[in-house]
């Protein structure tokens, strides 16, 4: 899954997911990827998040909406996706997450649970994609 | 923050040529914020990136590959989406038209292949030799790992089709009967 967040220079800003869901499912089977909320969000107020993994528990805690109102409480970015992962653990410890946030200055975090999540970024004058790890919770 | 304009996505390795692509895409003054998420998602859906994305990745028990997308506008906060979109690959440019031609946010199965098509969309077959192959190995190993529980017969050594036994919800084990069977590789 691909989730993905862009901000334009205007300070305007978009999110989407692309995924072909989970292996072997059950013919049907939709996972957290075309949830607004879950695979993706925004708002332009405030900032945006792209998530990945166990669709079929992530969909049911809308993580990236979570993230989103994290940090219109005033959260970091780093925070606002900690949260919403610990979130899941407390019901599903194994469950495998990955969720990216960014504010609408471009600030930006991670958190991630049961694998080696990663997030790519690009901006201002960089000249390169730069990849960071995040280690699990 | 590095400044913008800023692309942020999922997964480095095969995904940083979309995140190359939509922040390219923005230095042209043109490209919306939504247009260059729909370019780099598309990258990945023409790319399969790490086979989550698009055609010929994750089929189900029938192997076929249906793909789920969505894309959402920050200013309105307006979303379109489509959910087990088939037989068309470009999923999150028919999630933008779904965002862009309904008052809708989400469409699905063949609902959604039909306004795509009406939108202009090309019904392509989703699978390819290596998913239809590796989906052929699975049947042959017994259908191992699936998602299905409480059925019959037995979905831990067994194929389907499968008949549903009669939970009791009343009863104390009724919790742990609804919990997954170790997983099958693969995530969203």
């Amino acid at each position: 899954t691909i989730s993905m967040i862009a901000l334009h220079s205007s300070g305007t800003m978009a999110a989407g997911t692309s995924t072909n869901g989970a292996s072997r499912k059950v013919p049907g089977r939709v996972g957290d990827g075309p949830i607004t909320g879950s695979g993706s969000y925004v708002d332009g107020d405030v900032g945006g998040c792209g998530a990945t993994g166990d669709g079929d528990i992530m969909m049911r805690f809308l993580p990236c909406y979570q993230a989103v109102e994290n940090l219109r409480q005033g959260m970091t970015p780093q925070q606002a996706a900690e949260d919403a992962v610990r979130r899941m653990l407390r019901k599903y410890p194994d469950v495998q997450s990955g969720i990216v946030v960014v504010n609408r200055k471009g600030d930006h975090g991670g958190a991630g649970s049961g694998w080696t999540f990663t997030y790519a970024y690009r901006g201002g004058a960089m000249n390169e994609t730069v990849v960071v790890s995040v280690p699990p919770i | 923050s590095p400044g913008l304009p800023m692309v942020i996505n999922t997964w480095g390795g095969p995904f940083t040529a979309a995140t190359d692509g939509a922040y390219l895409s923005l230095l042209k003054p043109e490209t919306s914020a939504l247009d260059a998420v729909e370019l780099g998602c598309s990258t990945c859906e023409a790319n399969q990136c790490d086979g989550s994305v698009g055609y010929g990745g994750s089929p189900d028990e029938n192997c076929e590959t249906t793909l789920d997308a969505m894309i959402m506008d920050g200013t309105s906060m307006k979303s379109g989406a489509v959910a087990a979109l088939r037989r068309v690959k470009e999923a999150i440019s028919v999630a933008r038209a779904v965002l862009e031609h309904t008052t809708h946010t989400l469409l699905a199965g063949d609902f959604a292949t039909d306004f795509a098509v009406s939108n202009g969309f090309a019904m392509q077959n989703l699978t390819t030799e290596n998913s239809a192959a590796s989906c052929e190995e699975w049947k042959a190993g017994n259908c191992q790992p699936n998602y299905r529980i409480n059925v019959s017969p037995d979905p831990s050594g067994s194929c389907g089709p499968y008949a549903p036994l009669t939970l009791n919800s009343s009863s104390v084990v009724y919790t742990s009967l609804l919990q997954p069977r170790d997983k099958p590789e693969g995530h969203d």
